[in-house]
């Protein structure tokens, strides 16, 4: 997995989960 | 009925060029046929679930960059205030999410889309090149972006395509973000 896409997807889990 | 046929002229060693496989196959370089090859290969109604995706998460990745934005580079802030600016204007949200990673990828627009008519920039209509060559055109109308998008994810699976190293990371994320293909192992 690309690792610029991994953080990405994380981060936006992240930030949708607390929002 | 003629899908594993398809399949084994594609796996064929030596491989065919995608043009001599149009000439043996010419069906399945219609939108229609490919499509359904590409629900055969992998399960996915491919069209309907970008659709979903991008009604369902498109907002919020717009929400997410907006409402962050000192932390963005220079491109990615000015394509944002593009967006900003074409709200209104019955933008296609799905071309606003795929430029905008695009670009906070680092990767260039070139490097998927090739604009055939410069001039012309709102024309609708698309064709879909792979080793350098025109094998589909849309030829409804009705295709919208997300039917391009399909056509064009869909030809990488179907003819075994490698992503472009240009545009590896955006088709790496409408991959595993948009149509939801994660290949175990490979978190």
């Amino acid at each position: 997995l690309n690792s610029h896409v991994a953080s990405f997807i994380k981060e936006f889990t992240n930030y949708d989960w607390l929002n | 009925l003629t899908y594993a046929s398809q399949r084994s002229a594609i796996n064929s060693r030596p491989s065919l060029s995608v043009d001599e496989l149009k000439r043996e196959w010419p069906f399945l370089f219609m939108k229609k046929f490919l499509m359904q090859h590409f629900t055969s290969l992998t399960g996915i109604e491919l069209y309907e679930r970008l659709r979903e995706c991008i009604a369902g998460k498109g907002r919020r990745v717009l929400q997410f960059f907006k409402t962050q934005l000192l932390r963005w580079t220079k491109e990615v802030k000015t394509v944002l205030a593009d967006i900003e600016r074409l709200q209104g204007e019955n933008m296609d949200s799905t071309i606003a999410v795929i430029l905008l990673m695009m670009t906070f990828f680092k990767e260039k627009d070139d490097a998927i889309f090739l604009l055939a008519d410069r001039f012309h920039p709102d024309i609708k209509k698309w064709m879909l090149c792979v080793e350098g060559k025109v094998v589909i055109q849309s030829v409804n109308p009705q295709d919208d972006f997300t039917s391009a998008l399909a056509v064009f994810f869909a030809s990488f699976y179907i003819f075994n395509l490698e992503y472009q190293a240009e545009a590896a990371s955006t088709l790496e994320f409408i991959q595993r973000f948009l149509v939801r293909i994660n290949p175990e192992n490979t978190k």
